[in-house]
């Protein structure tokens, strides 16, 4: 029995055969019903490689109304269960690594020279023999946008309520608690003591937030190049609200809290680090509120302190600067306030500056999404369907 | 050197907008 198995193995195509009464059973089974959780513990992508597999086969039988009649079912069903769990952030992330792991295949083994590079000769082997599918790539594309925007705008409905109590009022600094300006009262003091909870808004919450997202992502198999795009976009967003906050609210414009806010932009940046997202671009998002940060805790006083800040202050506009120096509140009877003739002198530094006239910054700036091409080493004919998924219908060819 | 294959067959799609115009009349069509 082991001999007919191991003959089996060998023989294998890596393609999937079904007659065309089981696709609607097939899409039901692969895509309608699954749930990430029942595909954790195998191949990440799954779902993406089986409908390559069945489409392979369907070329090889030179069956244009199958691949044709499988794609668009996949696709329409891709579609519907997003709109079914449009605020899932796990079902979209799913099924952003499935589409863009099925178009990443529909390439890899297209027959087109460019996608075949990284390919071994085995792989080289499986490409497409009959069909030329770069009009249903260009669907995928467009789909896996879609997808990834609207997982954009899930993660943000959840980290937005969390940004400004995490990054300007809970305090991170233990020995900067109660150190606030004069006249405020501590307003994060109900927050931290629910600092452990999952909903608390800490900064360790938001962090949490966000390596819970990352972990989902990185468990389905997005690609890394995506989960970093996702990650940047969301980085966009805590910097975009953070300042804004600060441009607003004069309780914050502190020495105390640009010290908290510098130690929680330098705990973001470390779980980047951690997390191995520094090449992002996420942390060039933080700039402003860094630069911000150091505003509020150097010098402004003199000349020079006034050159420093201009020469500092670069992601941030004049109008931002001016702004968070006039709402500087000192921290005690011995700092004073930043004198008028100092905010001018600043402005007369950076008046040949032509930064845009707007004070707050665009929270819904959408960075471009890209999406590019990440060939797989996996081979097809060692890809192992486990029974549980219910698809014994499918024929290994 | 492999041997050149046969040139493909370029099978036509609608794109994603058309798509969903047909689901959407597909729904309908459907009680």
């Amino acid at each position: 029995r082991q001999v007919t198995l191991q003959r089996k193995e060998k023989d294998f195509e890596g393609m999937l055969e079904y007659v065309k009464e089981d696709e609607a059973r097939l899409i039901k089974t692969l895509i309608t019903d699954i749930r990430p959780g029942s595909v954790s513990a195998t191949v990440p992508c799954l779902p993406a490689y089986i409908l390559f597999m069945c489409i392979r086969h369907a070329d090889y039988v030179n069956d244009d109304q199958k691949v044709v009649s499988l794609l668009t079912s996949t696709i329409n069903a891709i579609k519907k269960v997003l709109k079914r769990n449009n605020d899932d952030f796990e079902m979209m992330s799913f099924w952003l690594a499935n589409t863009s792991r099925l178009l990443h295949c529909l390439k890899q083994y297209s027959g087109e020279e460019a996608f075949m590079t990284q390919n071994t000769a085995k792989q080289n082997e499986h490409c497409l023999k009959n069909f030329d599918l770069a009009e249903y790539r260009q669907i995928l594309s467009d789909l896996s946008i879609q997808i990834y925007q609207q997982l954009i705008k899930v993660a943000e409905g959840i980290i937005q309520p969390m940004i400004v109590s995490a990054m300007l009022e809970s305090e991170s600094i233990p020995s900067l608690a109660g150190v606030k300006p004069m006249g405020y009262r501590n307003r994060s003091s109900s927050m931290d003591t629910d600092a452990d909870g999952p909903t608390s808004y800490t900064l360790q919450g938001l962090i949490r937030q966000l390596a819970q997202f990352n972990g989902t992502m990185r468990d389905h198999g997005m690609d890394p190049e995506i989960a970093g795009q996702v990650v940047r976009q969301l980085f966009h967003l805590i910097n975009a609200v953070t300042l804004n906050n600060l441009l607003l609210r004069k309780d914050v414009c502190s020495w105390s809290t640009g010290m908290q806010l510098r130690y929680n932009t330098s705990q973001l940046e470390e779980w980047l680090r951690a997390n191995n997202l520094f090449q992002s671009k996420a942390a060039a998002t933080l700039e402003p509120i860094i630069q911000a940060a150091q505003l509020l805790q150097v010098k402004k006083k003199t000349s020079q302190d006034a050159e420093a800040i201009c020469s500092l202050c670069t992601a941030l506009t004049v109008q931002q600067i001016v702004k968070i120096l006039n709402l500087y509140t000192p921290l005690n009877e011995f700092e004073e306030r930043v004198t008028v003739s100092f905010i001018r002198n600043i402005q007369s530094n950076l008046q040949e500056r032509n930064d845009p006239p707007q004070l707050l910054m665009d929270t819904k700036h959408t960075f471009p999404v890209l999406f590019p091409y990440t060939p797989s080493a996996l081979s097809l004919e060692g890809m192992h369907i486990p029974a549980s998924l219910g698809l014994d219908f499918l024929i290994r060819v | 050197p492999r041997p050149p294959s046969r040139p493909r067959i370029l099978l036509k799609a609608p794109t994603l907008a058309e798509m969903e115009e047909m689901s959407i009349s597909e729904e309908e069509e459907s009680p």
